[in-house]
């Protein structure tokens, strides 16, 4: 599964490629992928999303982008989006994004090769790719195609059940021999701006116990907002709570 | 595609197969799944659980099941779960449960046609097939392998990304012929116990929007509740709105 020399070329001017995965779905991925890459630009930071998402595509949305990617000779040029995050994502080259992506595993595989050797970064400080649930075709391709990859950071839910999920994920990485640079648990109470009691809806813990059991750091915890639902179905992400310095500590 | 015959026989004795899928992952539809299997068995009828999610299997939790699948003479003998609900998941034949599988996808179409084939399911009245997000391998073999299937039910979270990623979905069983037999949307609203207001946390009215665009009906509006996270922690699930009454009609 080693690459030809195309996709390292690409990657030559990226200085750290990170993963955001979980193993489940619905935990925040993308939310803390778009407020990552968003936070470390509006510091200064080059960054770049590629969304490996192809069944369920939100960070163009997410970002604010929806045209822009087009091939020019053999590369493909990447539209911007909110504080200038190049983005690429499949959702960008559907005609009709009602239409679902019926793609099996190997044309899945294939399609992550054919995206990193094609695309044009230009040079990045960060580049995060933001994996589907699961650890299927998808993270295992960018596992093994990327040796340079700095690390993954895991994303979980607080309850028990999505801390079994996540460190199955984690579990994966330390297979594969790639670092864990950390676990960010989001959605971890609810605080009413009424009456300001607070609510553990989806349960507590999971995330310092993937982090213990992991041996790595919590990075943070992000309560649920009001604002991150809304705001990601218009495009503007929300700055949640201050995991970015973190990052770049990683 | 097609399966041996195998297959047709161990499902003959089924009366109904209804996958439950979402194409966004986290927007409860184990939780849904379970729900719907529970509530059914607890009026009488004959169920049982295939959790199709081999990554992310949370099924054999919620229903309390943690061993007794086992082999015998080319069958599979199927332990039973809260109110006696029949449970077929990849979770109750891993020796560690904290290993990923790490599984390509022509090995997933293999290990569900595998799972099908030899699974024993005797007489039931119902056989819910909890799919993982996305719209490829598994949800692809799923309704490939059972022509005889009665339809799926579409889980979304009431938020514009779920709507999007949801119609993907919706549009896929359309494609392959599938009766859509409704849509259930989850994590609606929060009320807080101590004030009584409420809030759209994750947005409103992707269900009605999916409902009007793929035809069908909104069977449910669950709303987020305190206890459903804790209780599937503990495999004691909690019976969460009336959606049960809806199915038998659909
Ligand atoms: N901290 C949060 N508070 C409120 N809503 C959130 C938060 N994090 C994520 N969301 C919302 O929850 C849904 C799922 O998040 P998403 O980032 O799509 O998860 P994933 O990528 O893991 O599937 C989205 O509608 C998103 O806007
Ligand atoms: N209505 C609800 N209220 C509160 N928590 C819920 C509700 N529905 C699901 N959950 C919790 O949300 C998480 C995701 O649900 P799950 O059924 O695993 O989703 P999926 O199968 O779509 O990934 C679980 O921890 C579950 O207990
Ligand atoms: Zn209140």
């Amino acid at each position: 599964r080693r690459d030809d020399g195309n996709l390292a070329k690409r990657l030559s001017s990226v200085k750290n490629v990170i993963a955001v995965m979980s193993g489940k779905g619905g935990v925040g991925k993308s939310t803390v992928t778009v407020n990552l890459a968003v936070g470390l630009a509006s510091r200064g930071f080059k960054v770049g999303v590629f969304d490996a998402d192809f069944h369920g595509p939100s960070i163009a949305k997410m970002l604010g982008v929806t045209e822009g990617l087009y091939g020019a000779n053999d590369s493909l040029i990447l539209p911007s989006g909110v504080r200038g995050v190049k983005v690429l994502s499949i959702d960008l080259m559907l005609p009709d994004k009602t239409m679902p992506v019926i793609w099996r595993g190997p044309m899945k595989g294939n399609m992550i090769k054919r995206f990193l050797s094609d695309a044009d970064w230009g040079s990045l400080d960060y580049l995060f790719i933001d994996l589907p649930p699961g650890t299927g075709d998808e993270p295992l391709s960018i596992m093994q195609l990327i040796p340079s990859i700095k690390g993954i950071i895991l994303v979980t839910h607080p309850s028990q059940l999505s801390e079994f999920i996540v460190d199955k994920a984690g579990n994966m990485a330390k297979i594969l021999k790639i670092p864990i640079l950390g676990v960010v648990e989001n959605m971890s109470c609810f605080k009413c701006p009424k009456c300001g009691s607070t609510y553990n809806i989806f349960g507590e813990g999971a995330g310092e116990k993937i982090a213990s059991y992991l041996k790595t750091v919590l990075l943070a915890k992000i309560p649920l907002d009001l604002e991150a639902s809304k705001l990601a179905d218009t495009g503007k992400p929300v700055i949640l709570a201050g995991n970015n310095s973190e990052v770049e500590k990683a």
